[in-house]
């Protein structure tokens, strides 16, 4: 070897140019080929006819996201697939002797304040996913007496917050997604709707009369009036009092924050009082375009980060109705600060719960955002929502084929109403503070 | 884990001294409407004011 390797002799030759020309072509034959399989692939998963029984749809295109290698890393890894497995892992019962080590080196590790726990005794918890959905103490969280703010529904951090121009939400700075991808793109609709609960009903024109709003006859104007118009006019009904004393503070009721304990027999019910509070709001409002109104009108939104050792379960900024909830079954990226700043509309690619409804001044609209290790998404009144299963990416799958069934286009979500939880209110009533639900690990 | 909020809250009423020159994203020159009571960054507990009206 070591002959020929020194007494060979080497010659160069130039590479005829039309071999060059002939690799570039085969390359660029090969790309277009490639092209067009994908092409013609999502046509037919597009246009596919699925109507014999027991038809399994083909699985949807997985969406990957722009961004640096280690966005193009993680879009590789099954996300769900692990958060499930870290769920699983974290509902192993802790050895007595352990949990309080192990839950104190945790609350060391993350910040927990020990002193707020609701339960002294932390071998109550018996594993990491417990302490995680932990309580807090009554009155430890007091709610801000001003009866016109809205409170932060969670402990955590604030990432973003301002006003939403041309219907764009910004991520971070210079960063924006649509509104449209974040809530949907549709206004509810009942052709849309995939009801999936038996107290849940189909969405119709809201019963909620407007007492506020009237015409002005010589211009045709309309016209808001003040409470006092409205209390001379209509006299004392059972909404006045409340409206009068700031719409959801009661004179009588101690600032007591996390309603927990739940003794709330002689206080107004949360119907009552979220009725009490959006005798101001128009009825017919549209999507969540601003309405038309002699008052500016504008949409605000608002980013709240919970990490790894905040208390986990969620509260209702003020008091509302949630008149539906559209479930996206997305991937389960981190929403660290990190990712968020890295990973372009971050919000829209992973799971989420939205829930839509009206507030006294309007649209409203409240957003759980999932993560590989909280995918989890709990709403106390929603029994049926299922987050982070086994079945969710192919409930996606069977509801996009129905879809395709209909000949409508599929929305992307599970849409689901609350009509039925009051016939008045036309949604589910939420007092300021009431719990709505949690994350939960996994 | 996060939330995302999207609601619908009055602009407030323009001021007589700023009418002229004045921008409708000029939140700061107006009155009776939203305003924040955060800023980025800073952590919050359940039942603080985000803002208000």
């Amino acid at each position: 070897l070591g002959t020929a390797w020194k007494n060979t002799k080497i010659e160069w030759y130039p590479i005829p140019v039309a071999a060059g020309v002939g690799f570039l072509g085969f390359l660029q034959f090969y790309r277009i080929q490639e092209r067009q399989r994908q092409q013609r692939e999502q046509d037919e998963f597009d246009n596919e006819e699925h109507t014999e029984p027991g038809h399994r749809p083909k699985k949807r295109p997985r969406i990957r996201p722009e961004g640096p290698w280690s966005v193009q890393i993680m879009s590789t890894l099954p996300l769900k697939f692990l958060s499930r497995l870290w769920g699983k892992f974290n509902e192993i019962e802790l050895p007595y002797y352990f949990r309080i080590p192990g839950f104190k080196l945790y609350s060391w590790i993350f910040g927990v304040n020990l002193d707020e726990v609701a339960e002294p005794d932390l071998h109550v918890y018996p594993n990491l996913a417990a302490f995680f959905y932990r309580q807090l103490k009554p009155g430890c969280r007091p709610l801000d007496p001003n009866p016109d703010a809205i409170l932060s529904p969670a402990d955590g951090k604030i990432i973003q917050f301002g006003m939403i121009e041309h219907g764009e939400v910004e991520q971070v700075k210079g960063v924006t997604y649509s509104l449209d991808a974040l809530l949907g793109s549709q206004q509810p609709n009942e052709s849309s709707t995939h009801s999936t609960r038996s107290n849940i009903a189909m969405s119709s024109e809201s019963p909620m009369p407007s007492p506020f709003r009237t015409r002005n006859p010589s211009n045709d104007e309309e016209v808001i009036r003040s409470d006092e118009e409205f209390a001379r006019v209509n006299g004392i009904s059972y909404t006045l009092p409340h409206l009068l004393s700031g719409g959801t503070k009661y004179p009588d009721e101690p600032n007591q924050g996390l309603p927990t304990d739940q003794s709330t027999t002689s206080k107004p019910s949360s119907e009552s009082e979220v009725r009490a509070d959006l005798a101001l709001a128009n009825p017919s409002r549209p999507w969540w375009a601003p309405a038309p109104s002699p008052v500016p009108r504008a949409l605000y939104y608002c980013v709240v980060y919970l990490a790894p050792g905040d208390y986990h379960r969620f509260h209702s900024p003020v008091s509302w109705v949630v008149e539906s909830r559209r479930h996206f079954a997305g991937e389960l990226y981190s929403v660290s600060p990190y990712l968020q700043r890295t990973l372009p509309g971050l919000f829209v690619l992973n799971e989420r719960v939205v829930l839509l409804g009206r507030w006294r001044h309007g649209f409203f609209s409240y957003t759980p955002v999932g993560a590989t290790n909280v995918g989890s998404i709990k709403i106390n009144f929603d029994k049926e929502l299922r987050t982070n299963s086994l079945t969710t990416d192919t409930e996606a799958d069977r509801q996009a084929e129905r879809a395709k069934q209909r000949g409508e286009p599929y929305s992307g979500f599970a849409e689901a109403y609350y009509d039925a939880a009051s016939k008045v209110l036309g949604g589910h009533a939420l007092k300021r503070g009431e719990e709505m639900g949690g994350f939960q690990l996994g | 884990s996060t939330i995302v909020l999207v609601f619908e809250a009055p602009k407030g009423r323009r001021r007589r001294s700023f009418d002229e020159g004045f921008s409708d994203d000029d939140e700061d020159k107006r009155v009776g409407g939203w305003k924040w009571n955060i800023d980025i960054g800073q952590k919050v507990k359940v039942g603080q004011a985000l803002g208000s009206v």
